[in-house]
Formats: structure tokens, sequence, C-alpha cells
């Protein structure tokens, strides 16, 4: 564990409670996209099956089961609690052009062939864009709440410090999963135009808007 | 033969 391996995962911690806490609190979904909800409930699903088969520490343990917790719970206000604030209309984006070519290269390019094995590496994939279907309403609507824009915020620090982390691991540890770092690379690419928004809009006291 | 990288990281 390094510095950046940890403020990466308090950072996604961070994002998940972020966003919890804004529907929970506002008692509204309202520009939030359920569909990239239902993605990172599939994502930590899929990925964390190991903790029925290894242990690992008590740290990794705690925080798959917050996040997994997080992203149902999330995924249940949306979609059951607050149905009537969920704004189904401008979340139109298909989410079966994401699932369908990342299973199957998922079944092509991976480390084992096996049916753990596959479903991690599914994952890894499909969390590098998990996020389209939210950035895609952004861009529908033209605009975000800023509350919502901290969350994309905390989601973008947390690829970028796994980024460094990746970088520390290579060097100290002679350690690198190819598979893991291409997909962190897409997904961090994937934030830097909210990154620059975010840096030249919200954090000046605006409100995240498009040009229309 | 593949070595899996150890899923230490969340």
């Amino acid at each position: 564990m390094n510095i950046f391996r940890l403020t990466g995962d308090l950072s996604h911690l961070a994002a998940i409670i972020i966003l919890l806490l804004k529907i929970w609190k506002s008692r509204s979904c309202a520009g939030i996209s359920g569909k990239s909800q239902v993605l990172f409930a599939l994502v930590f699903t899929t990925r964390y099956l190991d903790l029925l088969t290894s242990f690992i520490s008590l740290y990794n343990t705690t925080m798959k089961v917050i996040y997994i917790g997080c992203s149902y719970a999330t995924v249940y206000l949306i979609y059951m609690k607050l149905k009537a604030t969920y704004d189904g209309n401008h979340d139109t984006f298909r989410v079966e052009f994401l699932i369908v070519p990342v299973g199957g290269l998922a079944f092509l390019v991976n480390h084992d062939f096996s049916p753990l094995e596959i479903l991690w590496t599914f994952s890894i994939y499909l969390e590098s864009v998990a996020i389209l279907p939210q950035l895609f309403m952004i861009s529908k609507t033209g605009e975000a709440e800023t509350i919502t824009t901290h969350y994309l915020f905390f989601l973008g620090l947390y690829r970028a410090l796994y980024l460094i982390n990746w970088i520390w691991r290579f060097y100290f540890e002679g350690f690198f999963d190819m598979i893991a770092i291409v997909a962190g690379v897409v997904q961090t690419i994937l934030y830097c135009d909210f990154f620059y928004l975010y840096v030249t809009k919200v954090l000046k006291g605006k409100k995240l808007s498009l040009p229309a | 033969c593949h070595r899996t990288p150890a899923k230490d990281e969340l």
C-alpha cells in the first residue's frame, strides 16, 4: 500500500458517499444517470466476487463491502424509493453498446480464461466506460449541479491517483497489470474534458453549464 | 503459463 493508492481509494469512497448523501438529503436524483449507477453496481459485483474465495486484508474486505453496499443503495434510491425524481428522459445512453463490446473484449483479452478472471477483466473494462451515460446526460441537458460535479471530480481524481500508484508500484515493486493500466488510462482520459470545465468553472464558483 | 496478478487493489 502506498499513499497514492490509499488516497485514490479514499477519493473513490468520497465520490460514492457524496453522491449517496446528495440524493438522500435532497430526496432527489435529478441530473443523475441511473444507468451509470447500475453499471458501477455491476462493476463492483463482478470484480469483488473474490470476497468469497480469498482474503487479502481487513482494509481490502471492508472497502469492497462498503463500495458494493453504497452502489446498491444508490441504485435502490434512483429506481425504487425516489423513482419519481429520476430524469429517465435524459438518461438515454444505450448501455448495450458498452456491455456487449466490453464483454467480448473480456473474453478475448484476459490474464486467464477462467470464470472469475473473465468477470474481473469485464469489471475493469466496464469501469473505464461506466461514467459515459452520466457524461452523456450532462452533455444533453447542458448543465450539472455543482454537487454532481464534485462527485465526478473525486471519481476522476481516484483514477488519476491510481495511475500514479501504478507507476510507483512498477518502480518499487516491479508490479504491473497491463489490463488494469490500459483500462485506467482510457478511463482517466474520459475525465480530462470534465476536469477542464471543473477547474475553469466550478472552482471559480460558477455552475457547470455547457454552451448550447 | 499465465500468472494472475494479485487482486489486492480495489
